[in-house]
This record gives structure tokens, sequence and C-alpha cells, in this order.
């Protein structure tokens, strides 16, 4: 990108960053519907969860309509619009968790504990958006620079969850013996105790297999 | 203690007890919990050979050898309560699937939530002492999800008052039943009724499959382990092939449908009520995905705390790899869904137990509610948990795929959910068509 935009000429399959010095920057659509959505606040989230979900339950039900009307049975008219249906069932339990997730927040009342997890709920809610944003544009509940805010805003939160990320899966207090991993181990004395592990391997019960005395030791005195 | 991690804990904005305490559901709740974790862990009855280095066969006796332990220190120990026992049985077997599993979560509510007093009485009681063992019998070989599509039948014969049960195919022989190869000397069989010439749907039929003294298969009765699987290694899922059983008139759960002595047939109040202990797995597997996602986020999270690669900045000492943005990208959005999971889980067994309720006292009117929600979260959740574990093991490099960070294990116990009671598009389906009906 360095090379093409001081003016050298790329070749081959890289050779499409030649034009971005040049490119025009088109004209976004302009969104089907006012945007209103504070990408900060939870309620807010919960409510552009809510008319995704609404839209895409509405194309699906309209879907089974089209097809209905080009004289399918309710059926053939269902089958061909399960894509669709799956993705409004998606978007619906997707809402469901991210309401969910925000209730809880308004029974906790240890100020510490109720800001870290709002931070993991608006982390979880915009997360989601990334991963569907496709959803949130074509219904026109985001627009294209809320979305690169989004992108933004999820950095900070991944900075800001950092030093509380550690203690956040302690919170869980699952034993040692119950998570069973090396990796896991709550001491997080893992390399000394993998060493222990791999020593434990039933292959390692003798020095020397039994494979080697049956087939390898053989096929030296026949090379 | 490593360094590193205890300089994590000591960078902690929050007391991490009151946290734990909010997601036990309070602070006694939390005392409770160790309570038991601990009388299993300092047990040295329940010590086990790491299951890592077993084979299967090894793996099944060491589980029904723990399991049967099990049953006897509950009873010692009073404990009664159903969050308890499942509090002692994941430290029994930690987060592993056992034998006795599907006695446990599936057989034992299905004969509390569909029996006659009577039926209680004769198997209810029985089976709570483990003198019964029992699974759930309802996929088929040819069909699962699609209930209306199993083939097993059970014809009612009045002049002896027996149903007389039958595979009538290859694909209508009971396949997958957890227990049902070696363990169990009972099932709840799904089969279609048929009675005075009609067929009335599927139906449950308690079955006695195993001789109660010598444990032999019974007449009629072809039943065995279906062989090794991705994981699951400690289970015995079974097949089930029935060659003109007979049962008594006695044995088809009838607190809501009926076949009276001479064969009439009385329709339930709601037809969804025969799957009410699947809606009520559903539930909890909303719960389980949370749990293995926490899981496999505490073995990632803490590695990530302890593990120097590379360098970000030119001859600095190697950073944690929980410094890198990636690696943050890759895990807290995960370990925020664990989180939320975690809530909507008890949110589901609460909500469960509420309509459950209502449903004791006549009150049907939110089942189909319960239903559509069940079935789309247990899909979304098992989905999202699935590929979530895979990202937590592929996020510990090379040493993620060593058995010894357990992340395997976690996978191959949890990705089943996703395709038993109830695959999960057809799930997702389930819940479109409640969603596109409303």
């Amino acid at each position: 990108y360095r090379q093409a935009k001081d003016g050298q000429q790329l070749s081959g399959i890289v050779s499409y960053l030649n034009e971005a010095e040049h490119r025009r920057v088109q004209p976004q659509p302009v969104a089907a519907r006012p945007t209103v959505v504070d990408i900060n606040d939870l309620a807010s989230l919960v409510e552009v969860y809510k008319l995704r979900a609404a839209i895409l339950v509405e194309l699906a039900a309209k879907s089974i309509q089209q097809e209905l009307q080009r004289r399918k049975s309710q059926e053939d008219a269902w089958n061909n619009s399960a894509i669709d249906l799956v993705r409004a069932s998606d978007a619906h339990c997707h809402y469901v968790v991210v309401k969910l997730f925000t209730d809880k927040l308004g029974e906790i009342g240890d100020t510490a504990v109720h800001s870290v997890l709002s931070t993991l709920a608006l982390l979880y809610a915009l997360h989601g958006i990334t991963q569907n944003s496709g959803d949130f544009l074509q219904a026109g509940l985001l627009s294209v620079p809320q979305v690169l805010l989004i992108s933004v805003r999820i950095k900070e939160l991944l900075a800001q969850l950092r030093p509380n990320a550690v203690v956040l899966v302690d919170a869980f207090d699952f034993h040692d013996k119950k998570l069973n991993s090396v990796l896991g181990r709550y001491d997080g004395n893992v390399y000394e105790n993998l060493f222990d592990w791999a020593r434990r391997s039933p292959l390692n019960s003798t020095e020397v297999h039994d494979s080697f005395h049956k087939y390898l030791k053989p096929l030296r005195s026949k090379l | 203690m490593n360094p590193d991690i205890i300089k994590e804990r000591q960078n902690a904005t929050f007391d991490v007890e009151k946290l734990t305490n909010i997601l036990d559901g309070g602070p006694e709740k939390t005392k409770r919990r160790r309570e038991i974790e601990a009388l299993v862990l300092s047990d040295p009855d329940f010590k086990e050979e790491d299951p890592n280095f077993l084979s299967r066969s090894e793996r099944y006796d060491q589980a029904v050898r723990k399991s049967a332990q099990m049953i006897l220190k509950l009873r010692e120990y009073g404990i009664a309560d159903p969050e308890e026992i499942y509090c002692y049985k994941t430290s029994v077997h930690p987060d592993r699937p056992e034998p006795l599993d599907l006695h446990l979560g599936m057989f034992l509510p299905t004969l509390l939530n569909q029996s006659t007093p009577e039926q209680m009485d004769r198997f209810f009681m029985p089976a709570w002492n483990l003198e019964i063992i029992g699974t759930y019998a309802q996929t088929e070989m040819g069909h699962g999800t699609h209930l209306r599509g199993l083939e097993t039948t059970a014809t009612y014969d009045p002049a002896t008052q027996e149903f007389v049960l039958n595979s009538p195919t290859v694909s209508s022989i009971k396949w997958w039943p957890g227990g049902l190869g070696k363990t169990s000397n009972h099932a709840i069989v799904l089969a279609q009724l048929y009675t005075q010439g009609n067929c009335h749907g599927l139906h449950a039929f308690i079955v006695p499959i195993r001789d109660m003294s010598t444990h032999e298969p019974l007449p009629g009765i072809v039943v065995g382990d279906i062989g090794p699987k991705f994981g699951f290694n400690e289970v015995d899922n079974g097949f089930l092939k029935l060659e003109n059983v007979r049962i008594p008139r006695e044995n088809m759960l009838m607190k809501y449908a009926k076949v009276e002595p001479d064969g009439t047939y009385v329709k339930p109040p709601s037809a969804k009520l025969t799957y009410g202990t699947m809606v009520f797995i559903r539930s909890i597997i909303v719960g389980e995905s949370a749990r293995a996602l926490a899981k496999s986020c505490t073995i990632a999270i803490r590695y990530s705390a302890v593990r120097h690669q590379s360098e970000i900045r030119p001859g600095e000492p190697e950073p944690q790899i929980l410094d890198y943005q990636t690696q943050q990208y890759k895990l807290f959005p995960l370990l925020a869904m664990a989180y939320a999971f975690t809530f909507v889980g008890q949110y589901m067994k609460q909500t469960y137990h509420r309509i459950s309720g209502d449903i004791n006292q006549g009150d049907f009117s939110e089942l189909p509610e319960l239903h559509a929600l069940s079935a789309g979260l247990k899909a979304f959740t098992t989905w999202a948990t699935n590929a979530a574990i895979e990202v937590c093991r592929m996020s510990c490099g090379g040493h993620g795929y060593s058995r010894s960070s357990a992340l395997p294990d976690i996978y191959v116990e949890f990705t089943p959910t996703c395709t038993y009671e109830g695959e999960n598009t057809v799930m997702m389906l389930q819940t479109a068509r409640y969603l596109v009906k409303s």
C-alpha cells in the first residue's frame, strides 16, 4: 500500500492497489430510516437488535407470502423460505440474549462489578453488530460511519477489559480438578506441569517400546 | 504461583468473590456449591486415573464405578435437591458425560412429569433408588428430530390389556440413547400408539429391557453399544430392537393421554406435553453452553496471561500474548458471550420451573412460547459455543492441540449438543414457525 501510495506501479495479484490512490469515494446510500442509535447505550442497542429481529421476521413472512402467490403449496413455500426463516430465528435469539444480559445488569448493586459487566455487555452487543453488520445496514438501522465507529469502540473496550480479563475468568470459580487443564491451572505454572503430564503418557512406561523389537530392529537387519 | 498470574489478580478493579456470588445466585449458594465440591474432590473413593491415558472400555468402567459410588454417597449425605445433585455429579465426573446421565436427566424427570400416582410408586421410587436404571429411547437410526417420522409401534391388545412393541424396520431401531447399550435395565420408549385400528401419534412407554437379577437382555430385546464416537467415551450410547415385546397397559405413561382397558384413547390436554422432557433438556443445554464456554475462556485467558511470545516493540522482553490486540479480539468477545449465556441459562431455568408450575396447575398458555424459546436458544447458544471452543483452542497455539489443555475434550463432549435433543437447523425452524405465527 505504501509503495502504491508513493506512485510505484505494483504488479501481480496486488496490482489493484495501484488504483487505491485514484479511487473516488462512492456516495453512500442514504439510510432508509433515520438512525438514532447511541452505540454506547445498551438500551438503544437492545432496541436496534429488536428492530433487526422484527425486520427479518417480516422478511421471512413476506417470502412465504410471495411463494404462495406463485401458487406454491404451504409446505413448498415454507421450504423455499427456510434460509430467511433461520436468519429470522437467529436474529430473534440474538435479541433475547442481548436483552437478558442488559436486564441482568439492573439486578447488580455493586458498582465495580456492575461497571465491568456493563463493559462486557456492551462488547457483546457491539461485536454482534460487526458480525452481522449487513443486516443492520440493509435495514437502515445503522449507517456506515456508525459501523466504523463501532469497530473503533470495540478496540477501546478490549483495552478496557484487559486488566480484568484473568479475574473475570477466575470468577467462574472452576476448581483445578474440575477444569482438568494444564494450560488453565489457577496457579499458572504451566510448563513444569506440561512436562509432568507428558511423562505419564503410557508410551513412556518403558524406555524402549515393543514395536522397536518387533518391527524396527528386524527392518534394520534387512536393509 | 506464576508471577504473571499474581500481577493480573492484583490489577483487578472489582471483588472477584462478589461476581462469583452473582453467578451462583448468592453468597449462600457459592458456599454450598464449594462444600459439595469439596466433599467429592477430597474423597479418595473418587480418585481416578487420568482418562486421557485410558482406553474407551477402561473409561466406561471407571465412570460406572464412580457413578455407583456417587449414588451411595448422595444417599449417605442426604443430598436430594436437583441443583445439589447436579453440582455433586459434575464434580464426580468433571463436566464429562457419564453412563447415568440419561437416567438422572431424562428418565427420572419424564417419570416425574408424566406418571400417574400408581406409576410413581411402581417406577419412580425404584428408579430414584437406582434399582431401576433407565434411559430415554426416542431417536431411531433413520429418524431423530422429526418425531412424527419415528417408526417404532406400540399396538394395544385389549384381549390381554398389553401393548405390543415392535421395531418394524431396520431404520426404526432405537439408536443413540445414552446408557442404553450396557447400563440400563429399563427404557422409556417413544412409539407410535395404535389402538382400535387408529394411530394416535407418539407416546411414552416404560419397557423393561434387561433381567433385574442377571442383567441379561429380556426376550424380544436386542440391545447393545453403538461403538466409538467423536467423544462421549464414558457413555454406552446404545441400540434397541424390539421384537413383539409385550408390556402391561399400566406401563404407558398416562398422566395426560390415556388408553382405557377396552382400548379407548383419551387425548392429552396439550399435544406438546409429550415433549416436556425435551423442553427441559433444551433449557438445560443453554446453561451447559455457558459452562463449556466459560471453561474454555478460563483456560485460554489464563494461558494467554502466562505465555510470552515474540515482541511488540523491538528489543523489549516477549510480552504476554494477552497483550496482543488480536488475542484480545479472539477471546474477550467470547468471554462476554460466556457471561451472556450464563445469564440466559439462569433465565431459562427459572422460566422452565415457573411454567412447569403453571402446567401442573392446568395452565398451558405459556407452553408454546417456552417451546419456541428453548428450541431457538438451544440452537443459538450451542452453535456459537461450538465455534467459540475451537477459537479458544487455537488461541492457545500448538499447546491447545494437546489433550493436556482439556480443550479438545471440551470440544468433543460439547459438539453433539448441536445435533442432539433437536438438530439445530430444525430447532431454528421451529422457533421461526412460532415467530411467523405470532
